[in-house]
Formats: C-alpha cells, structure tokens, sequence
C-alpha cells in the first residue's frame, strides 16, 4: 500500500 | 559550495514572543520528507528573529535531526524545544533547499 499521506497536514506554533 | 551542495543555515531564535510563531508541514513519509516552513506569523518569536523565512526546511531542532520523524514527532520536538525552561531559545538549523539530506 502508498505510504500515508500528510501533505496537507499543517502545525502551528 | 557546489551547485548540488546544499548550505545550512543555524538560526537562533530568542523566546522573545510566547508563541514561536511558524507553521509547519510535511515529514517523515510524505511528499516532504522534512518539516518545511509555511507561516511565520508577525509578533511571535521567529518573526522577531527575522532570520527564518518561509520555504525553509528544518533539518534540526536544538542539534536533533528530524530526519525519519513523521509530521506529529517533528512538530512535538520543536513544541517542546520551544515550551523548555532550559533555554531562552531555539536552535534551528535551516537549508533554502528543498532536499532530504
């Protein structure tokens, strides 16, 4: 299976 | 250096807001395989540092690579770099290059 996605997963400090 | 060779950059930035003030995206497993700045906000920490810029990729965190850190790992180490009495800063080291090292 691709591997997960998380590009639209953002943080902020 | 080299037209291949990308240069790093150790940014230092002063507790001087109580928020740090960054956003980041990516990490380990994903299109961006290290954390990339997206936000610096006016008034925090970063932003009154002025040396960190959005599309920087940070390669460390107080001397700790996050090279292989997933996106929450990453975000956890800068979180608690920043929240540490130990120091009064954090310790970035940043490429303008958007590589994996």
């Amino acid at each position: 299976s691709p591997p997960k996605e998380y590009e639209d997963e953002v943080t902020f400090f | 250096p080299g037209l291949l060779e990308p240069t790093s950059t150790l940014v230092r930035v002063a507790k001087s807001a109580s928020t740090l003030g960054i956003a980041i995206e990516g990490g380990a497993n994903t299109r961006q395989p290290l954390p990339r700045i997206v936000t610096i906000q006016r008034g925090g920490s970063a932003h009154n540092c002025g040396q960190l810029k959005v599309g920087q990729v940070i390669l460390e965190v107080n001397g700790n690579s996050l090279k292989g850190r997933e996106h929450k790992d990453a975000a956890r180490l800068i979180a608690e770099a920043f929240k540490t009495k130990e120091r009064d800063y954090v310790d970035f080291l940043v490429t303008d290059f958007n590589v994996a090292l």
